[in-house]
């Protein structure tokens, strides 16, 4: 769907807690 | 600055094996792309740890990941705007 694409790639901040993270299966 | 090895990520847990390896690789991107740093680090970290050690320790390695990653951004960003104008 559309909505998610739109924050694809999860992105990094310096400094930041990266958001990227549970969307990667362990 | 100290390499960062694999016992110091096994020694952290995962979200911070991430912010670990993130932090690392966002200067080294951001010499190359300052405007896409951010989101070239963000796909970048969705990659195996173990080849983000890898990619750390081999600049060639890195920049054609960083050259892929711009190319798949590119094309990316292309589709969201053919689907805006739709």
């Amino acid at each position: 769907n559309g909505s998610s694409s739109v924050n694809w790639p999860p992105e990094f901040r310096p400094g930041e807690p990266w958001k990227g993270y549970p969307n990667i299966d362990p | 600055q100290e390499p960062l090895t694999a016992s110091m990520l096994a020694a952290a847990p995962p979200q911070e094996q991430k912010q670990m390896l993130g932090e690392r690789l966002y200067p080294l991107i951001h010499s190359l792309h300052p405007s896409m740093a951010g989101k070239i680090t963000g796909m970048l970290l969705e990659i195996d740890n173990s080849e983000l050690l890898l990619m750390l320790e081999s600049p060639e390695s890195l920049h054609s990941k960083i050259e892929e990653a711009v190319a798949v951004l590119q094309v990316h960003q292309i589709s969201e705007a053919s689907h805006k104008s739709n």
